[in-house]
């Protein structure tokens, strides 16, 4: 994912 | 995923699960506040938009199914049950949340990580998350006695977002270009906006006495 590390939290 | 993540994941869970129970046991909703029921709907709604384009885990996209669906549960159940909703405090429940959805959603038109929508929805969802608590604590402070339930909810949701700042510090020191300042700052505001609720939780917890906000 282009989001780097974000976005895998809720 | 690190122990910080999960502990905040799991106390977040434990808050949806007790307001269930308190709705569903007692079936009253009396001391919750609609209001923030609605803006934690819109939280994971907006925040959530990527649950059927991007696919990190299962453990995640189970996670955000259930909460879109639990939000939208009690906000169906508190307006629509026919037991449910007499219970509501509908002439105390009177905080204009209208004006934190504006607010928030115009904060993320001016700070977010990237201009489009996904991020402005991400971005605005957690400004809003941050103050969605606020019509709830209104409501304690004007109900006077707290129920034991009702108080357990509001520690855990409280509680939640703080484990998430241990995790924050935790991926800060980390993980290299760990940077997520919008989050973690809305997230430190979210947090101090229970300070004082947890101050007369613990009390009470000291003193075995009911929970009463101060008016």
């Amino acid at each position: 994912h282009d989001y780097g590390d974000y976005h895998d939290e809720l | 995923m690190n122990i910080f993540r999960l502990a905040g994941d799991m106390t977040h869970l434990m808050s949806i699960l007790v307001l269930l129970l308190k709705i569903y046991a007692t079936k009253s909703c009396s001391g919750i506040s609609l209001k923030t029921q609605e803006l934690y709907a819109v939280v994971f709604l907006a925040r959530y938009l990527d649950l059927l384009t991007d696919f990190f885990s299962l453990y995640n996209t189970v996670m955000k199914v259930v909460f879109i669906v639990s939000s939208l549960a009690i906000v169906w159940c508190m307006r629509y049950h026919r037991a449910v909703r007499r219970t509501y405090d509908r002439e105390l429940d009177t905080f204009r949340h209208y004006f934190l959805i504006l607010g928030s959603f115009v904060l993320a038109l001016i700070f977010h990580e990237k201009f489009t929508v996904r991020e402005i929805f991400w971005a605005f969802s957690i400004y809003l998350e941050a103050v969605a608590i606020l019509p709830q604590l209104v409501l304690l402070q004007r109900s006077g006695n707290v129920d034991n339930l009702t108080g357990q909810y509001v520690f855990f949701l409280g509680a939640y977002r703080g484990f998430y700042i241990l995790n924050w510090i935790y991926r800060y020191f980390t993980e290299a270009h760990f940077g997520r300042w919008i989050a973690s700052i809305s997230g430190l505001v979210q947090t101090a906006l229970y300070a004082d609720f947890f101050y007369y939780y613990f009390l009470s917890w000291k003193n075995n006495a009911k929970l009463k906000l101060p008016a």
